[in-house]
């Protein structure tokens, strides 16, 4: 909004917009408890889906990231002042629980409630 | 940067991170033998009809608890008293207390009715505590909650006799129960092998527990703070006023 009012801030470049399609963002992903290794113990579900969390976050981070004021300063001070200081990463924002059933080592059969097991949405940190 | 690890490298060494909670319920790589029978139907029931396919709790769940613990019998010593009379000692090993846990519900399952070849035996069980209060389901006010247990089998809830006599005692803490049979027909007392009906799994102890207050609070307070960051609006992105 800035950018073509003030001339000394740089207005996005094409570029830019260009790497909007990758931009920090949630992406499904599905492994088996056997390829974790894990199947001797956990009985179900089968099939886990804890998604992750991929993207560049540079440039004019969207609203929807959930970003605290601290890492767009951080941002802006990577881009503008500093490149020492880190760019942040694409990390998970909110997560969802999962319910497990599983054998534990003296034989007894647990069903429990995990939190944070998936994630449901990402944030640029 | 992100970068997912490769899944064969796990396979090939399943070593769990000590920090992950879930690794706490980990077994060794050398593997009891997985259970079966109807212990195994009843939590796959209990799992299903709790969560979805992939693992989802179900908003319309009706477990009331967010955690379920079946626990088998350890030990079992036979006795064969006079007459169309047999027991059965079992033994439940009940491990430490988890601080993060509160125990809201202890129910037994059992066999009622065992059917041998000739032989047909009628059969419940009792807390070796004396004055233990127990409860069966269902209940004969007729609950309106269908019974989750197969016709074989009855469920007498516990609880009281688990949260009075047993569950603040320090050390080690084993539920003793009578399992007691009668033979319902025929003047010929049969001499049971207890050893083979081990193997039948004739009763297991359910252990439903729910959040304490202060994990419920620390919860609560996590996913209040995330709401807090959602509603507020960072300056920097605030509409041109």
């Amino acid at each position: 909004q800035t950018c073509s009012i003030a001339s000394d801030v740089p207005c996005p470049s094409q570029e830019q917009d260009r790497s909007v399609n990758n931009q920090c963002s949630l992406h499904p992903y599905k492994v088996s408890f056997h390829q974790l290794g894990w199947d001797h113990w956990i009985i179900a579900p089968r099939l886990y889906t804890p998604n992750y969390c991929k993207g560049i976050c540079t440039g004019v981070l969207p609203y929807g990231l959930n970003s605290p004021n601290h890492a767009i300063i951080q941002s802006l001070v990577n881009e503008l002042v500093n490149r020492s200081v880190p760019q942040l990463s694409c990390v998970p924002y909110k997560f969802l629980p999962m319910s497990i059933l599983l054998i534990e080592a003296n034989g007894s059969i647990l069903y429990k409630e995990y939190e944070g097991m998936i994630a449901q949405s990402c944030t640029c940190r | 940067k992100v970068e997912w690890p490769s899944t064969t490298l796990l396979a090939e060494n399943p070593t769990l991170p000590s920090s992950l909670d879930l690794a706490k319920e980990a077994p060794g790589k050398e593997m009891k033998q997985w259970p079966q029978g109807y212990p195994l139907r009843y939590m796959l029931k209990l799992y299903q009809r709790s969560a979805d396919p992939h693992g989802h709790p179900r908003e319309n769940r009706t477990i009331g608890a967010k955690m379920v613990r079946l626990i088998k019998p350890s030990a079992s010593a036979m006795r064969l008293l006079r007459g169309p009379w047999h027991i059965q000692t079992l033994d439940f090993p009940l491990a430490s207390n988890e601080v993060a846990y509160q125990l809201i519900r202890a129910t037994v399952v059992y066999r009622h009715q065992l059917h041998l070849v000739h032989y047909h035996l009628s059969c419940h069980v009792e807390p070796w505590v004396p004055k233990c209060r127990t409860k069966h389901f269902p209940s004969k006010s007729g609950s309106a909650k269908p019974s989750s247990v197969s016709k074989a089998w009855r469920e007498m809830n516990i609880t009281h006799c688990i949260q009075q006599k047993l569950w603040n005692r320090k050390g080690r803490r084993v539920l003793r129960l009578r399992f007691m049979c009668q033979q319902q027909k025929g003047n010929e007392t049969l001499e049971l092998r207890w050893h083979g009906m081990t193997s039948l799994d004739v009763a297991f102890l359910l252990l439903y527990f729910n959040d304490t207050d202060e994990s419920a609070q620390a919860k609560l307070l996590a996913r209040g703070q995330e709401e807090l960051t959602d509603r507020e609006s960072p300056f920097l992105m605030r509409s041109v006023r």
